[in-house]
């Protein structure tokens, strides 16, 4: 699965998530990808966020709901948000995944229970990604 | 608000032999979408560009390089939200088009959020994207090895979704979750 998650300077977000779905699935299985909330949601007045992982357990989970409702509710920053939420998730359900935020401030966050996920995302000159557990590399661009 | 393009590239065990691709395509898709939001002042361009950018990229789950169903062939899904507006486009059971993530934002055109299957490709043949022909251009060798090596792991009766499993991979190392 690939998304992507934007900011302009005026506050507007958009998110987008593409994947092809799960080795070996069955014929006509559609996973969270596609679904508002679960793989996918954006929201001016809070954030956007697009996942990746065990998609029957991000759909149970609506993950990508879930993170933009604890920014909103709880009070959480993109960071802390998306972290909580990927490890209830994983608590209760057992699956993994992970996601990717920005908050309606333009805070990032970045989170994934899996082994590992590919992420990158540029802000100003500086270019940050990784792809490991705390793994956070920086170039200028 | 300073302008941000953030991307990933998928979740899961991710082979060490996967991984500099995987750095290079992120790296490339976060330059790819910030350069088209500088250029048309557009977020849903920008995600839009980005997500397109890793469906090329035979190293991504999407796209060229999408893994495989049972019976050998890719079907694909993609979603897209503006969140000024709240419009979605959604689109599933996607077969031989190279962007569903194109497809998706013409769906955002239409009174509905979502169209799958039949529908579709009906949809997008009237929108005039190109459906791969002959069918099946999208399967990569890579994909192909980890649906034998998935199947191999079912013939000896490994349960690939053991409770301590979901979300792993790790039986089957080319294999993606989602």
């Amino acid at each position: 699965t690939v998304g992507a998650v934007a900011i302009d300077s005026s506050g507007n977000i958009a998110v987008a998530t593409s994947t092809g779905g799960i080795t070996g699935k069955l014929p006509g299985r559609i996973g969270d990808t596609p679904l508002v909330g679960a793989g996918t949601y954006a929201d001016n007045l809070v954030g956007g966020v697009s996942t990746t992982g065990h998609g029957e357990t991000i759909m149970k989970y609506s993950l990508a709901h879930d993170i933009l409702k604890r920014i909103e509710f709880l009070g959480e920053d993109a960071q802390t948000a998306t972290e909580n939420s990927c490890k209830a998730m994983t608590d209760r359900l057992v699956g993994t995944a992970g996601a990717i935020t920005i908050d309606r401030k333009g805070q990032v966050g970045i989170s994934f229970t899996s082994k590992r996920m590919a992420w990158a995302y540029i802000k100003g000159t500086q270019l940050k990604y990784g792809i490991e557990q705390n793994q956070h590399q920086e170039e200028t661009v | 608000i300073e302008p941000v393009v953030l991307v990933h590239g998928g979740a899961g065990d991710i082979p060490s032999e996967r991984v500099e691709g995987k750095l290079v395509g992120v790296k490339l898709a976060a330059k790819v979408g910030y350069a088209k939001l500088r250029e048309t002042g557009s977020v849903l361009d920008a995600v839009e560009e980005a997500v397109r950018s890793m469906e090329l990229d035979p190293y991504f789950n999407a796209g060229y390089g999408s893994v495989l169903t049972t019976q050998g062939n890719v079907e694909m899904e993609a979603s897209i939200m503006n969140g000024t507006t709240l419009r979605a486009g959604c689109c599933t059971l996607v077969k031989d088009i190279m962007h569903p993530i194109s497809l998706a934002r013409r769906v955002m055109k239409t009174p509905h959020n979502f169209l799958g299957g039949e529908g579709v490709m009906r949809f997008a043949a009237e929108e005039g994207f190109e459906i791969m022909d002959p069918p099946g251009q999208l399967v990569t060798d890579y994909a192909k090895e980890a649906l034998e090596e998935w199947k191999e792991g079912q013939r000896r009766g490994e349960v690939e979704f053991a409770r301590t499993e979901i979300g792993s991979s790790n039986k089957y190392s080319k294999s993606e979750v989602g």
